[in-house]
């Protein structure tokens, strides 16, 4: 029986039969690893990060690093072709993908790569967002709240200044923007269950 | 499977790449 294993952020969503689960695992691993680390380089970078608890980065990261990618790579999302590029290059369309059994959660990953692109924000502006979805003093398991409080608001008014001064005639950008972190959660929640499903597969 | 994170193995990488840079600034 032919498998897939339909997520971007592995090189092909063709998976070889004869390999093992551990084996198929270990391969979609080492497909993702750099990306992740590439997220914690990222939260490096924003001032006051690593001044919170190593617990609490550790915990923002792990709670974060899904929501961080799929703003990242909204670009792997061709809404126009309705095509998926995958880590390995390859392009995809969604009815090839439905064909191998991909779930809602790509089209709604499609639905927010969309709105998203259509804002046309600045690479300053993405990155700042980034920060944003990233520090969340609402993730389970902060031990400080307070201080991942005070780095989240620090993060939202550097973000609604720097949207106010580019956009000037566009107030309504900051509030889109913000209306985007519980669009996030939700495809956070999402991949959760997919996650769940692959396991118990 | 309340941690989707540490199944995934997300935790380890996450740790090491934090880690590394930590043992970076001692060096």
């Amino acid at each position: 029986r032919r498998m897939h294993l339909v997520c971007p952020m592995n090189t092909s969503p063709h998976v070889d039969p004869q390999k093992s689960g551990h084996e198929v695992w270990e391969e979609f691993a080492h497909s993702f690893t750099p990306a992740v680390r590439e997220v914690v380089e990222f939260a490096k970078k924003i001032p006051g990060f690593r001044d919170l608890s190593q617990h609490d980065q550790v915990s923002l990261l792990k709670a974060g690093t899904f929501e961080v990618l799929v703003v990242r790579f909204a670009s792997l999302f061709d809404v126009k072709d309705r095509t998926i590029t995958f880590l390995g290059g390859k392009k995809y369309s969604v009815d090839t993908l439905r064909a191998m059994g991909s779930s809602d959660l790509l089209n709604s990953m499609f639905d927010f790569s969309e709105k998203l692109t259509n804002l046309g924000l600045s690479e300053e502006e993405m990155s700042l967002f980034t920060a944003v979805v990233l520090v969340s003093a609402h993730r389970s398991g902060i031990e400080n709240v307070n201080s991942v409080e005070a780095l989240q608001e620090t993060l939202i008014r550097a973000l609604r200044s720097l949207i106010t001064r580019n956009h000037p005639n566009e107030s309504a950008i900051f509030t889109k923007l913000l209306l985007k972190l519980p669009d996030l959660r939700s495809l956070n929640n999402m991949h959760s269950e997919q996650l769940l499903a692959f396991k118990v597969h | 499977f309340s941690d989707p994170a540490s199944n995934l193995g997300l935790e380890d990488i996450i740790r090491k790449a934090l880690m590394g840079n930590l043992e970076e600034r001692q060096e």
